[in-house]
């Protein structure tokens, strides 16, 4: 573990904490993307299947239940608590997401490290996570102007694959033979597809304003 | 040796 990486799990963390907290305290979801958030879920369920035959450390198996318990529990307030449910935006999050599940398994059958059930279904997590984001970004742009917490959200959201760029330069360089081509491909793709939502952000948040 | 890294990273 580096700080770099603690860095990147702790600002995942905060990401799911403020979205837990917008939606448990004030009982809105207005301006989040259910399905950015059922692509996280299904992300974390193909990600973390080895939760049980893999023990890698505490911290590990903790945060892996933090992230797969506040993903599904976020999809189901959406989807099925009463207040929270009526402040989604339904007819605004229109983003096809399906038909990004599709060629990420197709991407993740034919470029793997190894053609095991586990390795492919964890690939596919990797390719999925990078374009997850899309609806989010999408509905952003329809909504224009969203609220700080959510604004927060997405910009840690974005901010963990960062940090975890700089790990990956950091174990590059400190520990060898690690390469993981696939898993920094789709890292880096990720962070560049928050490229202008940064550029937003950080105006207004210069600026002072909510994020526009 | 390539051995099969454990994935120790989220």
């Amino acid at each position: 573990m580096n700080i770099f990486r603690l860095a990147g799990d702790m600002t995942h963390l905060a990401s799911v904490l403020v979205l837990l907290l917008k939606i448990h305290t004030i009982k809105s979801c207005a301006g989040v993307s259910l399905r950015t958030q059922e692509l996280y879920a299904i992300v974390f369920a193909t990600r973390y299947l080895d939760i049980f035959t893999s023990f890698v450390s505490v911290y590990n198996t903790f945060m892996k239940l933090v992230f797969l318990g506040s993903s599904f529990s976020i999809v189901w307030y959406m989807r099925y608590h009463k207040a929270v449910h009526r402040t989604y935006d339904r007819e605004q999050d229109t983003f096809r997401h399906w038909f990004l599940v599709l060629p990420c398994l197709v991407l993740a059958l034919l470029i793997h490290e190894k053609f095991t059930f586990l390795e492919v279904l964890w690939t596919f997590s990797l390719y999925l996570e990078a374009v997850a984001i899309l609806p989010q970004l999408v509905l952003l742009q329809r909504t224009r102007n969203i609220d700080n917490l959510t604004g927060q959200y997405i910009f840690l959201l974005g901010g963990y694959r960062g940090l975890y760029i700089l790990n990956w330069i950091y174990r590059y360089f400190t520990e060898p033979h690690f390469v993981h081509w696939i898993t920094w491909i789709a890292g880096l793709v990720q962070t560049l597809l928050y490229a202008d939502f940064f550029y937003y952000y950080f105006l207004r948040f210069i600026g002072g304003r909510g994020v526009e | 040796p390539n051995k099969s890294y454990q994935k120790d990273e989220l």
